[in-house]
């Protein structure tokens, strides 16, 4: 059965499972021990490489492959960033870190809704938040300030020296998590395409973890797992992700929606405005009413709002002879066959007034009679009427019997 | 009892050549 779907074939809101979205995918370090190769990084030998594919790698349980920067000199620490790229929109609900090395002493999560051009931060750790951030530490998160990045002193402590965590949750604290539904300015928080992590202010690790014994303790960044929590971003219209014909990621979506992340009506079904799936309702797109005369429409705001929010589709190039916002009655020079549906493409028959005998070409669009000269009768205005006798001029045609 | 159709080339359109029906 199909999730976003009812045992009825009612439609209802449905998501992709919950994944870790940086499993298997590429992540950019700005600095990889190995070249050149020291005592313990070389990236020639496949003993002591320690490349970024081992962020996102399987891990099986006692044997954590790790990535690992460069070493720094023990005065001048270097910043080191990791940008992962997602590949679509997901809704994140935590970002963590595993660490090979100890815990860096600060570190800034940031994140990218627009595949890495502009950037906001999503998180800081740090023992000097203010110094560094200019952010106060332990700051609580209310209404008013809901996609603000906070900074936290814990989750930097030297110890453990190795396998210490760093998990930021995206909604944890935040006032309006309780009601995601209704919270836009949440639903955005969560969304991203690109995590980035920069570690600044190494700490260090034991002498044997260093690359020169004699020079003391190392300092380096490692870490073993990179995970991003979360579903891949449909609006609560798809239940599963897949790669498009050129390889991208998207939603597979349903509810009469298309685009990556379900994010707009498909065509023909502009009935009511593109809205995002919710617990209650569904709000699949709706077709436009067109009684099969017409293969496109448009949305309009005024009518859907004299409507009461139901309906505010206006059909396109109504054919078969038909007009009207939903090609529901004939166009001019046409009347209705009530012997037809109003669906059926011979549903408009053409006036067909006499070119002598009627008044105009235009009939009755119920009756189908035409407009008749005086002393002419008939649906189409072709005969003279009783008492009445055809004359020579087309002006009069039919002229009263003396 | 049914009149019959007008007789088209029963009219004379000298006067309105403009008017005639094509066919």
């Amino acid at each position: 059965p199909d999730p976003c779907y009812d045992e009825h074939g009612l439609p209802r809101r449905c998501v992709p499972e919950f994944v870790n979205a940086a499993f298997g995918k590429e992540v950019l370090a700005s600095s990889t021990c190995g070249r050149p190769a020291t005592r313990q990084c070389d990236a020639s030998d496949p003993r002591k490489v320690h490349p970024p594919s081992y962020l996102t790698d399987l891990n099986t349980a006692g044997n954590m492959t790790c990535w690992r920067s460069e070493s720094f000199p023990r005065l001048s620490p270097q910043n080191v960033s990791l940008t992962l790229s997602l590949g679509k929109k997901f809704e994140v609900t935590y970002v963590s870190l595993q660490f090979c090395s100890p815990r860096p002493e600060s570190v800034a999560i940031s994140k990218s809704m627009d595949y890495g051009k502009n950037w906001v931060p999503y998180q800081y750790y740090s023992s000097q938040c203010r110094k560094l951030f200019g952010k106060p530490s332990r700051a609580s998160v209310t209404k008013q300030n809901e996609q603000e990045a906070l900074c936290t002193d814990g989750h930097t402590d030297l110890y453990p020296l190795t396998g210490g965590l760093i998990a930021f949750s995206t909604l944890d604290g935040r006032p309006s998590a309780q009601d995601f539904d209704n919270s836009p300015v949440l639903q955005d928080w969560v969304t991203a395409t690109d995590i980035r992590v920069i570690f600044s202010r190494p700490q260090p690790t034991s002498n044997r973890d260093s690359d020169t014994a004699e020079d003391g303790p190392g300092f380096f960044y490692s870490v073993g797992e990179f995970q991003v929590g979360g579903r891949c971003k449909c609006n609560g219209h798809a239940s599963r992700c897949g790669k498009d014909k050129e390889g991208r990621l998207v939603c597979d979506c349903k509810h009469n929606t298309e685009g990556p992340e379900c994010d707009r009506c498909k065509p023909f079904h502009y009935d009511r405005p593109w809205q995002r799936a919710n617990a209650r309702e569904a709000n699949e797109c709706m077709a436009c009413t067109c009684n099969l005369h017409a293969r496109r429409c448009r949305f309009n705001m005024e009518l859907y709002k004299l409507s009461g929010r139901k309906s505010g589709g206006v059909c396109l190039n109504c054919r078969h002879n038909t007009a009207g916002r939903h090609c529901h009655y004939c166009k001019e020079g046409f009347y209705r066959d009530v012997s037809r549906p109003i669906t059926d493409r011979r549903a408009c028959k053409a006036c067909d007034c006499h070119p002598v005998g009627a008044a105009g070409k235009t009939c009755n669009q119920t009756t189908g009679q035409c407009p008749c000269k005086d002393g002419v009768t008939g649906l189409t205005c072709n005969r003279c009427a009783k008492g009445y006798q055809q004359s020579r001029s087309p002006i009069a045609p039919c002229i009263k019997i003396p | 009892d049914v009149m019959p159709t007008l007789d088209m080339t029963l009219f004379d359109w000298t006067d309105y050549e403009d008017l005639k029906p094509d066919s």
